[in-house]
């Protein structure tokens, strides 16, 4: 299994639809301060089913649709699709390419899919949820926080070795 | 169950070891439990850097703590990768020789995991197969152009 | 005793003001006190970059955490400058542009504040008027050397 | 007041005496990981009386004494001195220059010296407290610490101010 591609639109700073292609190997992402690199790993994140706001760094889950700028007005919805390669069929759904697909309005209405069809948030968490990704602390670590597993207390660091191993 | 932990802890603790060596060009890294309950103990990081005495964890440097960090995220990821990792400026406290070991290190690992990496590090570009630059041309408004990498990667 | 806490608080937040601006080229900074208990009440920060939108503090990116948080810093000390200051790599989160404006930043202020900065940024190397090289020859030992600056400084 | 040198001996890495003089405008202490930059930062911290081993990163006082590497022994004492500038006479004592000296021994014993004259820390610790010198967030910032100023609950953000107002 690997990613293929992003798209974002109306996901905290990306006003503009916005799609980023991968290859299998290593991609960098580059940009000076407050350009939205790190909007990227938390649109990857959302998708893929963080349910904690703070995680996200925001306040309430609504603090991550667009909010507008001094020229632009805020967006009614944040949509981010992650297309991934199963090929391999990790992934024990018999398509070799798979979309999922997240929105929410300001409403507080929220929408799930898996290759354009409707679903529940937990049949996205649950595609990723044999193959290790979603958990901090080992395949998604966010800024500033790689020295957590040395100043995590040993018991705490006990829950990540547990999810590893 | 404990059996499972066990042989899969023992497993992480000599990665551990390999890639702590590794990044840091010799010394000597363990993980122990912290008691004889298996099944609740928490687990401790020893860390000596080449040449120097084994210390408190706390005595290290900034360095050296974030290159530590990184041996034992490899170490996990060499026993079981996951399909991609998204990596957020973690090698923010390394010095550049540092960075260019963890860059090559990325390398070896990309065969096995597809990683995704933010980063304003030289090193870690270079390592890179594709690169994404973000801006805001228009303030508040993130764009994404794609860079093309030089020296034919 | 209220009255010393009110009058040097508004100092400091019109000072946050007036550095955040200045590093930020823009955008609107302020202080807020949480309740009406003076005595008592906790101090809220708030900061708006040029052009977006006025957001929770916890959205920043980790350079605008950065770089505001030295604006408050240089506020502080704008107002009651202390003899001398340690800082010790304050602007690792910065990319090398905002890295320059904090040296400037940093050239202002040593008029009335002595500054030791520990750095690995070129930047802020620039701005300094004595270099010291730490280095470990021997493992574990160190050693300092004095470092020429070019440029004539 | 400024600064205009520090020695330090059997401190932290300081197997060897280092000296260094500084200027009255910016010095940048530069160097590889873990080659001993914040050591000196602990060193200043350390002669102008913290009592804190955890804010010096060590578990107990006696961390901060030279623990030997794998070719040399252990030191038996931590020495350093901080001579200040005091042509402006900010500091009520009648020098216009100031020596403090701090040591700790194995055995636990500790001395301390203004100008070479035996004193209580205390006396040290005086001679900075009307300066603004000597408390974390504001005069003197670790690694890894500014950002502290944002995110401490706004309670504790107020010590500071008041320290400072
Ligand atoms: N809902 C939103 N609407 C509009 N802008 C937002 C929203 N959420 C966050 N932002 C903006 O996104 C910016 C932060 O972006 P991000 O954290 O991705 O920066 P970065 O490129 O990682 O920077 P750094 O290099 O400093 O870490 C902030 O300026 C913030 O105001
Ligand atoms: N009591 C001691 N005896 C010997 N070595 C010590 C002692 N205390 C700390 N050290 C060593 O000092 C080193 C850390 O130095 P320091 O934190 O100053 O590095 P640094 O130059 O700031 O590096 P970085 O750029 O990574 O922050 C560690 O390797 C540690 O082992
Ligand atoms: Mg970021
Ligand atoms: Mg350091």
């Amino acid at each position: 299994m690997y990613l293929k591609r992003i798209e974002v639109k109306g996901f905290k700073s990306f006003a503009d639809k916005i799609e980023l292609d991968f290859n299998g190997g290593i991609t960098a992402i580059v940009g000076p301060n407050g350009s939205g690199k790190s909007n990227i790993s938390d649109a990857i994140r959302w998708v893929l089913g963080e349910q904690s706001a703070k995680t996200l760094r925001g306040a309430k889950m609504e603090d991550v649709i667009f909010a507008g700028t001094e020229t632009r007005k805020p967006l009614g919805c944040a949509e981010v699709s992650l297309t991934i390669d199963n090929s391999d069929g990790i992934v024990p759904i018999e398509y070799t390419e798979i979309t999922v697909t997240r929105r929410l309005y300001r409403s507080g209405e929220s929408e799930y899919l898996i290759n354009n069809t409707p679903c529940r948030l937990r049949d996205i968490q649950e595609i990723f949820m044999d193959t290790g990704i979603g958990k901090d602390g080992y395949s998604l670590i966010g800024q500033g926080r790689v020295d957590e597993i040395l100043s995590t207390r040993s018991e705490d660091r006990r829950n990540l070795f547990e999810e590893a191993a | 169950m404990t059996e499972q932990f066990k042989y899969n802890f023992r497993i992480i603790r000599e990665n551990f070891n390999l890639t702590f060596k590794e990044l840091f060009g010799g010394g000597y890294a363990d993980l122990r439990l912290d008691g004889d309950d298996v099944l609740n103990a928490g687990i401790e990081i020893i860390v000596q850097p080449p040449g120097k005495k084994l210390q408190t964890l706390s005595l290290l440097s900034g360095g050296e703590r974030g290159l530590a960090a990184i041996a034992l995220i490899f170490a996990i990821l060499k026993m079981k990768p996951t399909p991609f990792c998204v990596l957020d400026e973690i090698e923010a406290a390394l010095d550049d020789a540092n960075v260019n070991r963890f860059a090559e290190f990325l390398k070896d690992y990309s065969t096995r995991t597809q990683f995704i990496i933010i980063t304003h590090r030289k090193g870690s570009m270079a390592a890179a197969d594709t690169l994404y630059g973000v801006t805001m041309e228009e303030k508040g408004v993130s764009k994404v152009v794609s860079l093309k990498l030089e020296g034919g990667k």
